[in-house]
């Protein structure tokens, strides 16, 4: 019997040996929680500050700032997605604002001029959608972005890979960072979108980059977000170099 | 020769199932080891071309690397190597700035630039995060990464640093 605990009709309180708080139902059996603590490592300098950042134990991200790029970075890992629920995920990362944004989000088209979409809508038919979430996702090459007209604010998330985005709130874009499907959604591939390796689901890492602030000037606000877009898409090639040499005055 | 695997793997992947990733697992498997292979390829033209962009074409011993595994923080080339030369290679047609993560696996690196007087570059030594390390498959055992600022990098053009296993103190008592 754990010497520290609180108890009442509904719930027993206690604190395992480890420190953890743990919360039962008395009246289901079957219901527990734990409720813990825990901290992000941190790391600061004078090149980059960078924050470790653990969702689950199989969801983190690592988010960066650097004093001279105007963007944040976020370095997401997911995976190996569980299964053994029987269920399948698609993993989306969300990023909420207060824009307000009256239904209206812009994706881009191949990496080329950026779309129009507006949510539950389609330009030419009336449009009464069957799957709400599904029916408002577009794909999203390089960017996917959310603007606040009035206080003339925009929000762009850049991707280093094409993946599915939308905006299912206003002030909110999301982009499907990876997923493990149990069954085949029956449009043509015939096999359920369930990668494995070494005996486990997939572990998928990449970046985000999420730039924005006040539109002063379009053009140059446009033109700095196609140059991180193109640095993200077309990063430059690290290469490693070995040669004969036993000094650093060789090397040089 | 070379660039060929490149030019013929690039011919299948404009089959519109390659573009838009709805091909079949088996199909997605195979495009990507046509893919590695071409790489591969590739890296002697690389070799060649940084010989020939360093001076160093004459020299037997030199020999280039590519580190395709920096997404999940892992290159077999930085984590072996006491002492080695890294560049960087900017593919846009105008100059960019970027910044180098290099996995190693000791806590003490310098960076040296190589472009100018061979000066000390600001650099940091930040922690690669403990589920990175655990990812499946991943061997490596790289614990830290050298991070450090690359400024303008010529329009496909490129910039050499040198990156040893000393502290900046220990260089300096040496030379």
């Amino acid at each position: 019997e754990p010497a520290e605990f609180i108890s009442s009709e509904l719930y027993n309180i206690s604190i395992n040996d480890d420190g953890n708080l743990i919360v039962r139902w008395n009246k289901q059996n079957n219901m527990n929680l734990v409720q813990s603590f825990h901290f992000y490592e941190g790391a600061e300098g004078p090149i980059v500050e960078e924050l470790h950042h653990t969702i689950n134990e199989w969801v983190s991200q690592v988010v960066r700032i650097y004093p001279e790029e105007e963007h944040i970075e976020f370095d997401w890992l997911v995976g190996p997605i569980p299964a053994k629920d029987k269920v399948g995920k698609e993993i989306v990362t969300r990023y909420s604002s207060n824009l307000k944004t009256d239904n209206v989000f812009y994706t881009d088209s191949n990496g080329r001029e950026m779309l129009k979409r507006v949510r539950n809508y389609r330009p030419t038919w009336d449009l009464e959608l069957k799957e709400p979430i599904s029916g408002n996702y577009y794909p999203v090459t390089s960017k996917i972005s959310i603007k606040d007209e009035e206080k003339q604010l925009k929000l762009s998330v850049l991707n280093d890979r094409a993946q599915g985005g939308s905006s299912l709130q206003d002030g909110a874009v999301e982009l499907m960072i990876h997923r493990r499907l149990l069954k085949d959604d029956a449009f043509g591939v015939n096999e359920a979108l369930n990668e494995t390796a070494f005996g486990e689901g997939l572990v998928a890492r990449g970046t985000h980059y999420l730039f924005g602030g006040k539109v002063k000037n379009v053009d140059k606000f446009v033109l700095k977000e196609k140059e991180l877009a193109l640095k993200l898409a077309l990063h430059p090639w690290i290469l490693g170099v070995s040669f004969d040499w036993n000094s650093i005055d060789n090397m040089r | 020769e070379h660039l060929d695997h490149f030019r013929e793997a690039m011919g299948v992947m404009q089959h519109h199932d390659a573009v838009t990733g709805t091909e079949k697992q088996l199909v997605a498997n195979d495009y990507a080891r046509l893919l590695y292979k071409s790489m591969s390829h590739a890296g002697e033209m690389i070799s060649e071309a940084v010989g020939k962009w360093s001076g160093l074409a004459n020299e037997p011993s030199v020999k280039v690397f590519t580190c395709l595994e920096l997404n999940i923080s892992s290159c077999a080339f930085s984590e072996q190597n006491d002492m080695f030369i890294v560049v960087v290679y900017n593919p846009l047609s105008r100059p960019v700035s970027t910044y180098v993560r290099l996995p190693v696996k000791e806590n003490s690196y310098s960076v040296l630039s190589l472009n100018d007087d061979g000066l000390f570059q600001d650099m940091q030594m930040v922690p690669i995060p403990e589920r990175v390390q655990k990812i499946p498959g991943r061997l490596s055992n790289a614990v830290n990464e050298v991070v450090f600022r690359v400024e303008n990098i010529p329009a496909l053009g490129l910039k050499f640093y040198a990156v040893a296993k000393q502290s900046r103190e220990e260089i300096i008592e040496q030379s």
